[in-house]
């Protein structure tokens, strides 16, 4: 794991959240979910507390999906590519590409989706989530903080790499077990074999 | 779009996504230090979008396959832990067109990414004579 420079973290007297969606999207509840769950992760772990509100303009953390160039001088280039972005604390903002097929189905767990061409979003959101709390990214390759996402592929657990990092800025939960798997085999991940369904390293 | 599940996505968008926006780098294949090659500006842009490039640089970049781009491509290697060749081989681009995340790996020329995945420090005092040593781990 890693940290960006200077290793900012939301400060003590606020480690208690808020996170709203961009009004002009209307994302559907279902959707929403999908990032309550994103949340939810980070919070098993840490002290801190994610809570939806629907003030866009005030919540610490701000979601909205955008196509191009939205105006952060970071702008999206379609489908694939770049899928999102945050920045580091206190900043909150979390911007997603409009244009990726999102998929927003809890089911599958970690492993792989049937076709190549959508992008878990839950997946996506865990880990920029990570960028809003501190998080750089991480070198492990089954971490979430892992710069890459494959396509057709779900990794939404923490893995003992990313608990660690996190840890490490706000300390844990203290109805957090300790207990976390470490990274699944990467027994695949070195074949270089681009070509089966899930397009793996 | 928003899909409940992969089948749901209407087979032509299917198309549209497995066109990747950086599937054409794969045409720089086997591309070392000392080529020219055109376009190869491109994927020094896609370098230093993601920080292993200075920003500093105007992005007006040569087709030359420079130290520039050979210290990018080995600072991007070492963070992905791919064989440290400085060359645009094969697994290294397969690498580089997977979707992700937009924040950079290198900032001012640092990389974030820590080569083995920890970030640990020690901090280790000794105070006078005695069972005074005093280790932390962060």
């Amino acid at each position: 794991y890693s940290f960006f420079p200077g290793e900012p973290r939301w400060p003590d007297h606020n480690r208690d959240l808020t996170y709203a969606f961009d009004p002009r999207n209307a994302l559907t509840e279902e959707v929403k979910t999908v990032f309550s769950r994103a949340f939810a992760r980070w919070a098993e772990v840490t002290p801190l507390t994610f809570t939806r509100v629907e003030s866009f303009l005030t919540s610490d953390i701000s979601v909205g999906f955008y196509s191009g160039d939205h105006g952060d001088g970071e702008p999206f280039d379609g489908v694939m590519g770049t899928l999102a972005h945050a920045f580091s604390p206190p900043n909150g903002h979390f911007h997603l590409d409009r244009d990726e097929n999102w998929i927003v189905s809890d089911s599958g767990g970690d492993g792989f989706l049937s076709v190549t061409s959508a992008v878990d979003l839950e997946s996506v959101a865990v880990h920029e989530i990570g960028h809003l709390l501190g998080l750089g990214h991480s070198s492990v390759q089954d971490s979430i903080m892992y710069p890459t996402i494959t396509t057709g592929r779900r990794k939404a657990d923490l893995t003992s790499d990313d608990v660690e990092g996190v840890q490490y800025l706000y300390g844990a939960n203290p109805n957090f077990n300790g207990s976390r798997s470490p990274p699944p085999s990467t027994q695949q991940r070195d074949t270089g074999d681009s070509g089966n369904a899930a397009c793996r390293i | 779009g928003f899909y409940s599940n992969s089948s749901a996505i209407p087979p032509e968008l299917r198309r549209n996504a497995t066109e990747n926006v950086w599937n054409s780098f794969l045409n720089f294949t086997g591309c070392h230090a000392g080529m020219k090659v055109n376009g190869l500006y491109k994927i020094k842009q896609y370098f230093q979008r993601f920080g292993y490039i200075p920003e500093t640089l105007p992005r007006n970049f040569t087709d030359d396959f420079d130290d520039i781009l050979k210290n990018a491509v080995m600072m991007y290697q070492r963070n992905f832990r791919l064989n440290i060749t400085g060359e645009l081989d094969e697994l290294t681009l397969k690498h580089v067109v997977i979707p992700r995340c937009g924040v950079p790996d290198v900032v001012n020329g640092t990389s974030t990414m820590h080569g083995d995945g920890r970030r640990r420090t020690y901090e280790v005092s000794f105070a006078g004579r005695g069972p005074n040593f005093h280790a932390v781990k962060r």
